[in-house]
């Protein structure tokens, strides 16, 4: 099981839709700064459920909406799908879609679900989702906590 | 949910094995700091880097903090394999020779889950072979290319000159 | 002691004026968050690089946030010039372009104050010039041995084949 | 003025004599990794009488003296000095000396004398003290704090 493709459009800096394919072992994201590398990782943690805007590195949440560029205008929603490879089984598509309104939506196959549905489903597949399964921008150091409970709780994450 | 308990054990011996294999005259061991109250116990980590005396995680340099910190990582992550792996930047401290060791350590994963890294290594970036390049060509608006890396070095290059 | 106010004053000069400088494009701004309370009030910095909008300090990237944290340190370091300074790895997380910029920066300012800097990057090592290589060739003891870049390169290059 | 040479034995991890002679106008330290580049920047902040054990890596005082190697022995003393070149008048040379029983001495141009005689010296000629002139490896994220008032202890330090 592998994921086999991201997809953004309207979130943060993708005021265009984009598809990224990734390799089923390894894929490198390279670029310039402020390119929107750690942009594509924080789409994920989105799709995800992850609500804290420190680690989303937004102020609020209607601010992974791409705001506009140049000469483009904001958009008013922002849309991040993955699509899971399953190997002999086919594949499936989990996508999130929020509109500045506040609305939110979560949809698997094309179907509209709840969060907790597509977190139970990812993690029967044994998809894994403890926290340290994405690793953000500066974070390496601070798994090493000088503090010896501190990293009793990294290692309780997959506990 | 396993118990912490053989998470625990089981995250031990991945430490002390793969420190082992990147720095074989070295010595690492992971432990709890009280073994009488498992509900509690913090994690102790002792390292001693080939011909270096043991030192406090603090004495540690920027870039040996970052390899322990990865070969914990990964001792961690190999107790409940998780499908695919994120990594932005993690290598950013270290030298070329660590870099080298990130590397192995990525290859001998590289069948046990899908790796996903955001690097500026020409290293790491040889490692990968396929790259996907992130470029605001059109100010503001990210767009992304697949691209060989020798491509991507050609065309980087040419924006400095 | 120059007053809060002086000093404020001419880091907002020197702030607006450097990032001008490498950024002609981009527009940048040191204000006072409230500017009827002197003796507590805080600073705000808002910088828009070309082509992108406004942004909140949080959403600007690794290297967007070195570079900005670069031109705040060097324009109130020009506020009271120091004798010397010492910067170790600041620019780790910027790209070729950045550093590129930090070079242009430490050119303009290497009539003020004297540079000492540890650095892993190329680009950095070859506008120095002058380098001084630390080892540990007897294992855990420090050794620091002058060397010119084509030396320091072609003997780091041994050491990984 | 500037920094002319620093000189360290049995500071961290010199455990040798060695001279580093500094140019006046750039000078760039290089190494593989725990070489001993930020004990060298370390070693500065130390000479002039920075007490924190945060800001200088060490669990206590005393851990600042080499604590031995492969084949060789810990020291019972740390000591490291710098000479400062005054263009036209000459130089001076300021040195500090710590031994493991806790005895602690301040030298300058060779007569033992207080930290603060030699802070007050070298702030009356320019030298400038203020934290922002050594930046520590990870620092330079912390300058650009995400809080206001943050910000404004940087710029008091120099006011
Ligand atoms: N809501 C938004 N709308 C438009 N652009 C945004 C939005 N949020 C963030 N951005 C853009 O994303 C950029 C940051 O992108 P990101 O953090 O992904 O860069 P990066 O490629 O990881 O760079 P680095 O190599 O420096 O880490 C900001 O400069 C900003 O222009
Ligand atoms: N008291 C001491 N006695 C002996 N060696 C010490 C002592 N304190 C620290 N060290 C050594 O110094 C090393 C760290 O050195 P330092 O932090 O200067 O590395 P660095 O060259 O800056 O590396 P990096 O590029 O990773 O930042 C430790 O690994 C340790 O071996
Ligand atoms: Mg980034
Ligand atoms: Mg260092």
């Amino acid at each position: 099981m592998h994921l086999k493709e991201i997809e953004l459009y309207g979130f943060k800096s993708f005021g265009e839709r984009v598809k990224i394919e990734l390799n089923p072992r390894l894929t490198a994201i390279v670029g310039p700064n402020g390119s929107g590398k750690s942009n594509i990782v924080d789409s994920i943690r989105w799709l995800l459920g992850d609500q804290s805007y420190k680690s989303l590195r937004v102020p609020s949440s209607s601010e992974v909406i791409f705001k506009g560029a140049e000469n483009d205008a904001p958009f008013n929603f922002s849309h991040v799908g993955i699509v899971v490879d399953l190997e002999n089984e086919g594949e499936f598509q989990v996508e999130r879609k929020y509109h500045r309104s506040g609305e939110n939506e979560y949809v698997l196959n094309g179907k509209v679900v709840r969060l907790k549905d597509i977190r139970s489903l990812l993690s029967t597949m044994g998809f894994g989702l403890g926290s340290l399964s994405i690793l953000s921008q500066g974070q390496i150091d601070s798994i090493l906590s000088l503090v010896p409970t501190d990293r009793r709780a990294v290692l309780e994450e997959v506990a | 949910k396993k118990n912490f308990k053989e998470v625990f054990d089981q995250a031990k011996i991945n430490f002390e094995e793969i420190f082992h294999n990147l720095f074989p005259e070295g010595k690492a061991e992971l432990s709890l700091s009280d073994p009488s109250n498992l509900l509690e116990s913090g994690l102790d980590i002792r390292v001693e880097f080939p011909g270096k005396k043991e030192l406090d995680l603090l004495q540690f340099s920027g870039g040996e903090r970052s390899i322990i910190a990865i070969i914990f990582l990964f001792s961690i992550l190999k107790t409940k394999p998780p499908s695919f792996v994120i990594l932005d930047e993690v290598e950013a401290a270290l030298d070329d020779i660590n870099v080298d060791k990130f590397i192995k350590l990525m290859r001998q994963f590289s069948d046990k889950f899908q790796f996903i890294i955001v690097t500026h290594n020409k290293l790491t970036m040889e490692y990968a072979g396929e790259l996907r390049g992130v470029t605001m060509k059109k100010g503001g608006m990210s767009q992304v290319v697949s691209i060989s890396i020798d491509d991507w070095l050609s065309e980087y290059a040419d924006t400095l000159n």
